[in-house]
């Protein structure tokens, strides 16, 4: 057999060293290209939400630039005469927006604490918002479980659906946090 | 050089104004319509009456924007603010100096009018293109990027927008950004070579070369900035260790392919010689996605299908897709004089034994061969040999294409070549293989027929590896690559099993069993 | 290996890669609502 590495053995010699330093072979070997955070199985282009070749994910809506009418463009300089944004004064329905829009940003954090304080709840595993259903009592409470009908936030079809529920405590997160720089 | 006195103080304060014009509570519609009031207090100051004077107005405020932002750079280096720095007070003195220059482009001459827009347009590029490349020589390791990315991105937005006075400049606007991005391109700027890759990837940059601008006229320069930015990657993808720095840009541009890939395929195969012929052969995932792609409205036969009739489909006999200048895929030369008469009259035999002379490189210790010589009379003699087939009513198959001046040139490359030469040739040949068509098609049978021929099994087992190196990585695989694999392993008259390689070691025979499994 | 040419764009590309560009970079500054990224627990939605 060809002794270089122009044969098979050559080959071969990549395909072992692979086993060892991924790194050496990452051009002979390539990477698993649907990890690199672009949507490649979606229908439709994704060259408009393409956040740049170094970003791990697609652009958020509010990251993109779109032609709007001058009026709705804020001059830098009024910013600070407007009104600071203040969660505690906004109905829910805008602080699911901003949990589902501003994701990977401080204001997802916020917006989540804001709900918490108004006693909704995360669950960690189903991933939506819970809340009690008034007048809807509680079919079982453990120390560790309840079990009943409650309110949860459908973030498709941006509503709230009653359901029935065996909630986990274990699995609804706690107050969150914001980073402490903020 | 030679500003007239008093220059530099005017033009900060000119630049001061117009600042508290941006702080002042107009709204956007307002500070448009009040820009004449602005230009007018430039013109009391003498700096639009004349071209040399705006030149110098905007070489000293471009200047001032990149030594603000340095000056930024510099303390927060110095201080590092507690919080994270916020990237946004970088971005101030370049914001607004280019707001300036986007409304005096916009507001010179009547809209009907675009030369003495592209003129300001094309004079400002040239500028930031200026400035950087200095700075870029004078800082050195030193040199940051930032202010010129900003510079050149917001510029591009603005010129981007859809405005009516815009709107009849659009291609000159972006030929304008293209011929800037040449100019700093990597290999000339390499400290500017992540923020240049921004702005070309950039999805508004994407949407206006690849979508908005019409009959896909800005395709060939992307296509020419794309490959810049390969030729730049060539010297550090050789080595099977990549640095960090390198295996970020590297990534980077995997991703802007795989874009191109899935929302512009045809780009990809339109341009696909040049893009291969510029990408290092070990770059094989990379060569890959390029050679997969496919137009969109083609839909591809499975290439397992048991019993699969690659001849019998119906685009194989149609040429590809490509944006390829067949004539002078070889230099106008002595050689490619001796090449044509060869495949004229195929003789005189003095050119085939002296065909490695004529590619092999002496004098230049990172390559032995002439790379792209290789890839471009590959596909010259087989474009050659698809004529003469199709002018005789034939179709590419084992009997049509042997017997011929194109085979004998290749068939040359395998006997008379060393392992490295048969290595890029059997690469120029794979490079054909791409979606149905009739070089896929050639090139198929042109493989399979070197492996049948052959004198050696060392070429046999060459063929057998190069097919294996591009089947071994990560997806995608063009799918002529994989039907001529199938192909191999699968019919008999090729004895393939019978070869001592392919029971060499346990993961190859298996890597073997698993492509044989898929197809039977 | 790398001739001179090749090395020292080497150096300058790898100078560039410790200050590299970042998100918001590539966008108009957000006045109002500046993009402000920071890690969210992963099982909140990311996309």
């Amino acid at each position: 057999m060809i002794p270089n590495q122009f044969g098979i053995v050559g080959l071969l010699t990549f395909i072992r060293a692979a086993e060892s330093d991924p790194s050496l072979v990452s051009l002979a070997l390539g990477q698993d290209l649907t990890a690199l955070g672009l949507n490649l199985n979606s229908p439709d282009n994704i060259y408009l939400s393409f956040a740049g070749p170094w970003a791990d994910s697609a652009c958020r809506p509010q990251d993109m630039d779109h032609n709007v009418p001058p009026e709705y463009l804020i001059n830098g300089s009024i910013r600070e005469k407007l009104a600071p944004v203040r969660l505690n004064r906004y109905k829910e329905d805008l602080l699911f927006y901003l949990f589902y829009s501003y994701v990977g940003d401080v204001l997802q954090i916020a917006a989540a604490a804001e709900l918490y304080s108004r006693e909704w709840r995360y669950h960690m595993e189903e991933k939506v918002w819970i809340s009690q259903a008034p007048g809807m009592p509680m079919v079982e409470k453990t120390s560790t479980y309840e079990r009943g009908t409650y309110y949860f936030f459908d973030a498709h079809n941006w509503r709230k659906v009653a359901k029935e529920f065996h909630l986990d405590y274990s699995k609804l997160e706690g107050r969150p946090q914001l980073p402490a720089h903020v | 050089y030679n500003d007239p006195p008093g220059l530099q103080e005017k033009t900060e304060d000119l630049l001061r104004q117009w600042r508290n014009v941006l702080l002042s509570p107009l709204t956007e519609r307002e500070i448009t319509q009040n820009f004449n009031i602005y230009m007018h207090r430039m013109n009391i100051n003498g700096i639009l009456k004349s071209d040399d004077m705006i030149t110098r107005f905007f070489r000293i405020s471009a200047q001032r924007c990149i030594d603000d932002v340095y000056q930024l750079l510099a303390e927060d280096r110095l201080n590092p603010p507690v919080a994270g720095p916020k990237r946004k007070k970088y971005y101030m003195a370049c914001d607004s100096f280019i707001k300036l220059v986007s409304l005096l482009i916009k507001n010179t001459a009547e809209a009907s009018n675009p030369t003495p827009k592209l003129n300001l347009l094309n004079k400002i590029l040239g500028i930031i293109a200026g400035c950087l490349l200095q700075d870029h020589e004078e800082h050195g390791t030193n040199f940051q990027q930032l202010p010129y990315h900003r510079l050149m991105l917001i510029l591009f937005l603005d010129m981007n927008t859809s405005e009516p006075v815009l709107e009849s400049m659009n291609y000159q606007i972006l030929t304008a950004f293209c011929h800037t991005l040449r100019i700093v391109r990597p290999s000339v700027a390499p400290g500017f070579c992540y923020a240049w890759l921004e702005v070309v990837a950039h999805r508004a940059f994407l949407n206006r070369v690849m979508a908005l601008t019409p009959q896909q006229k800005g395709w060939g320069m992307y296509s020419t900035l794309l490959i810049d930015l390969f030729k730049f990657l060539d010297p550090f993808l050789r080595n099977t260790e990549l640095a960090a720095p390198v295996m970020t840009l590297y990534k980077g541009t995997l991703k802007v392919l795989l874009v191109l890939l899935h929302d512009f395929p045809e780009f990809l195969c339109d341009y696909h010689y040049g893009f291969c012929d510029a990408i290092p052969p070990n770059c094989i995932q990379m060569r890959n996605l390029i050679l997969s792609a496919f137009p969109r409205n083609m839909r591809l036969p499975d290439p397992f299908t048991p019993n699969l009739k690659v001849d019998l489909l119906v685009e194989i006999n149609s040429p590809p897709r490509a944006v390829i200048n067949y004539g002078t895929l070889i230099p106008p030369s002595q050689f490619k004089k001796d090449l044509d008469a060869y495949l004229a009259a195929r003789t005189p035999v003095t050119f085939l034994t002296e065909l490695r002379s004529n590619i092999q490189v002496v004098n230049d210790p990172a390559r032995r061969y002439n790379c792209q010589l290789i890839n471009g009379l590959v596909l010259y003699v087989g474009t050659q040999a698809i004529a003469q087939i199709k002018a005789k009513g034939q179709t590419p198959n084992m009997s049509t294409i042997a017997h011929s001046a194109h085979m004998d040139i290749f068939q040359n490359f395998t006997v008379d070549f060393d392992y490295e030469g048969r290595y890029l040739f059997l690469n120029a040949i794979a490079n054909q293989l791409r979606y149905p068509n009739s070089h896929t098609h050639y090139f198929s049978c042109c493989l399979l027929y070197l492996f049948a021929e052959a004198n050696s099994e060392a070429v046999q087992e060459q063929i057998t590896r190069m097919l294996l190196e591009r089947l071994i990585v990560n997806r995608p695989h063009p799918w002529g690559l994989l039907i001529t694999f199938i192909e191999l392993i699968k019919n008999p008259a090729y004895k393939f099993w019978s070869h001592e390689f392919v029971h060499c070691a346990p993961e190859i025979e298996k890597l073997f069993a698993s492509v044989a499994r898929s197809c039977i | 290996p790398l001739n001179t040419d090749h090395q020292s764009q080497f150096t300058m590309m790898e100078a560039a890669f410790y200050h590299m560009p970042h998100a918001s970079d590539s966008e108009r500054m957000r006045v109002y609502l500046p993009k402000n990224i920071c890690q969210t627990p992963a099982y909140y939605n990311q996309v």
